[in-house]
């Protein structure tokens, strides 16, 4: 369960994060708008939740968190 | 305080995205 739980996570990452640089800032989250049904406000807002320390920018490590958070309804840490 | 988010909001939001990823990953069998 978490093995493919943190492959999926790794795989949604890689679709955010389309250069590959290692994380993810909030122009890439925007860039998803058109590909995901989802609003720009509404991508904004998942991009804040999930970057915790509000730094800009979501390393995979913060998407993993949040992603098993959505999964499992628990903090991990 | 930043820390003090609007949990019920964000987290339907956020089910939203990571269900969007999902169903975008399954799309062929």
């Amino acid at each position: 369960g978490q093995y493919t739980m943190l492959g999926k996570a790794h795989e949604f990452f890689r679709i955010c994060d389309i250069e590959d640089k290692g994380y993810i800032t909030r122009h890439d989250m925007q860039r998803l708008h058109g590909e995901l049904p989802l609003s720009l406000d509404e991508l904004t807002k998942v991009f804040d939740t999930l970057d915790a320390d509000g730094n800009g920018y979501l390393t995979l490590e913060e998407f993993t968190s949040g992603f098993s958070h959505f999964l499992f309804g628990d903090k991990s840490q | 305080d930043p820390n003090m988010k609007a949990g019920a909001t964000s987290e339907g939001v956020l089910a939203n995205f990571f269900n969007s990823l999902l169903s975008k990953k399954t799309g062929s069998p």
